[in-house]
Formats: C-alpha cells, structure tokens, sequence
C-alpha cells in the first residue's frame, strides 16, 4: 500500500448569490452569524482558527 | 484552508481530505432562509490530488464531483460545463466545474478582473523548512505565523495588504492577506516526499503581475507550477504571455498551455511550469 502523506491540493468553490432587497445586499452574506458559519464548515470538517475583515469583506483562516 | 465572505459572494478553499462540496447545500440554505439571497452561480476548481484514494464521496474522481454537483445546485443555474483542462504530465490536470443563471452577467469592472491559482511541489526543501515550527517556541499559532509571513518575505508579495497568517504545529501555514477588496492566500505543506504551497489572488489586468508571480517563486522554489488564471474580459492570450515572461527568467519553463471557455464563468488559462533543473 503506498505511504500517504497530508493532501495539499486544494479544492475551491465560489458561489455568487442575488437578492431582491438593496438594504440587505449591503452586508448580504456577512450578516450570517458566526454559529451559522460554523455549523457550515462542520458539513466541510473545518473550523475557524483566525479572523480579520475590512469594510468590504471577512477572511478566515481555517483549520487543515 | 480559507473562506472569504463578501455580501453577494462566498469563497472557500479547502486542502486535505475535507468535503468541500458538502458546504453547498448548507449555505444555500442559510443564504436563502436567514438573508433571503439565491444562488446565480458556482464555480468549483481544483488540481491533481497527490493521493487520491485518499478522498472521501464526493471528492473520489471528478466524475463524482460532477455528479454531486448537477445533482445539489438548483436547476435555475442551467449554463454548466465540466472540463478536465490537461497538461504534459497526466498528474497534473486543471478541473473545473462551472454553472450560472441567466442573471449572471459579469459587471463592467469584473471584465478587468483575474482570479489566478497557483499550485506548487516539490518545494525547495531548505525554504519549506521555514514552514515548519521550532520545538519550544512557545509561541500561538497567530505569532508563529507572524514570523513566517517576515521571515519567508511572504509579506513583500503585496506590502499593501493586511495579512492574516496562522502556523501549525509541528509544521505548515495558512495566510489571508486583504488589501481593500481583494484578497490573496497562501497555504504551506512543508513536508519533504509531498510538499505543496498554493498561492491565489484576485487582481486587475493592470497589476504588477510580474512582481508578485516572481516573489512566490523566490519564497518557495517550486520544482513543479501549475498558473490557472479566471478572467471574463478576453485577456487569455495577453495574460498567458505575460505569466510565461514573468517565470521562465526563474529557471521555470512552461511545458503546457490549455486554455477553455465557460458560459458566463468566462476564459480559464491553464499552464505548468517545471524547474530547467529537472
């Protein structure tokens, strides 16, 4: 059996989303609470290990 | 691994043997139901996993993916295409997934944007050791991070950008780094025998392209590169050059070139680059 060591090849997804509301659309996505964000990333196997975010958009870092 | 969260758009990169598509229906849901948001577009991409019987349903062959995929977006995305995009090497192929709604028609100012991936191993091992902690440091996994991010000169790439950086123990890196509404990342797996490092960024066709493609070749000394650029505004031909005139003076030639179009996703360049040393 060959030896298998950590996979570092990522697999990346983008999803764009609309919405009707222009109030909404300000903060859109960002307005999901960081439990929400979490229960997401459960379904992926990751967790947040760090934070920052602008006026703009949030990053994590995530676990793995 | 990362996630970036924009009010219309989510990002997620994930490495090693994680779900990723598994986040899809979650985020539908939360989009949908707490924000009122719908879905009006999916791009999914990645390379050649190292070990591949390593991945778990839906990441065991692209097929699958696919399959996952037709069967999880919502029908009104109706524009798809797979595409596997080769390479010389059958070890190291592009795969893309992408679907859209009619609605999805790329903004004046997107038409000057790129999204480029780049995936690197074979590292060269005395700069991938940086990457790995020292025993005793006594330090967090934050200011560990910090360290690397100067030490590796990770943050000359953009000095512009506020970086995010994160050390694992006993070895590997994550960094987000954020400069107004752009940002790049970086992902490290320094072990010898399966060393890897990603670099991705989003940018304008009128950046300094050469100055930040140089600086990661110089932080990690890849043996092998593969350069994916996304862009909608018909630049291919134009960026592809400009990525083959920024890394062969590095002692990278490029081996391959694929290119492809995808309904409303745009132009996808795919090119790999090994080391004239080889």
């Amino acid at each position: 059996m060959a030896v298998s060591g950590f996979e570092g090849f990522e697999k990346r997804l983008e999803l764009h989303f609309f919405g009707d509301d222009p109030a909404l659309l300000q903060m859109g996505l960002r307005k999901l609470d960081f439990e929400s964000i979490q229960e997401i990333l459960q379904a992926v196997q990751c967790t947040v290990v760090s934070a920052v975010g602008n006026s703009y958009f949030d990053a994590y870092v995530l676990s793995e | 691994s990362s996630l970036f969260v924009y009010p219309t758009k989510i990002i997620i990169k994930t490495c090693g043997t994680t779900q990723l598509l598994k986040s899809i229906l979650p985020l539908i849901y939360y989009a949908h139901h707490h924000l009122g948001l719908t879905l009006c577009s999916c791009r999914y991409t990645r390379g050649s996993f190292i070990f591949p019987k390593s991945q778990p349903f839906p990441h065991t062959s692209f097929k699958d993916e696919v399959t996952y995929l037709e069967e999880t977006i919502p029908s009104n995305l109706c524009y798809r295409k797979a595409s596997i995009m080769p390479s010389k090497s059958s070890s190291h192929s592009w795969h893309v997934f992408t679907a859209s709604d009619e609605s999805h028609i790329p903004y004046d100012h997107e038409n000057e944007l790129f999204t480029m991936e780049i995936c690197m191993t074979e590292l060269d091992p005395i700069l991938a050791r940086k990457f790995f902690r020292r025993p005793g440091d006594e330090k967090t996994g934050d200011s560990a991070g910090k360290e690397m991010t100067e030490l590796t000169g990770i943050n000359e790439i953009n000095p512009e950008a506020y970086i995010c950086d994160f050390a694992f123990d006993p070895c590997g890196y994550s960094m987000n780094g954020i400069d107004g509404d752009w940002y790049s990342t970086i992902h490290v797996t320094p072990e010898d025998g399966y060393s890897y490092a990603s670099f991705e960024c989003v940018g304008s066709i009128t950046d300094d392209l050469v100055h930040v493609l140089r600086k990661v070749v110089q932080i990690f000394r890849p043996a092998t590169m593969s350069v994916s650029t996304t862009s909608c505004g018909g630049y291919s031909n134009d960026m592809w050059t400009r990525v083959v005139g920024a890394v062969e003076p590095m002692g990278l030639k490029c081996r391959s070139c694929a290119m492809d179009q995808f309904p409303a996703a745009g132009s996808v360049v795919f090119q790999t680059f090994t080391a004239r040393r080889k």
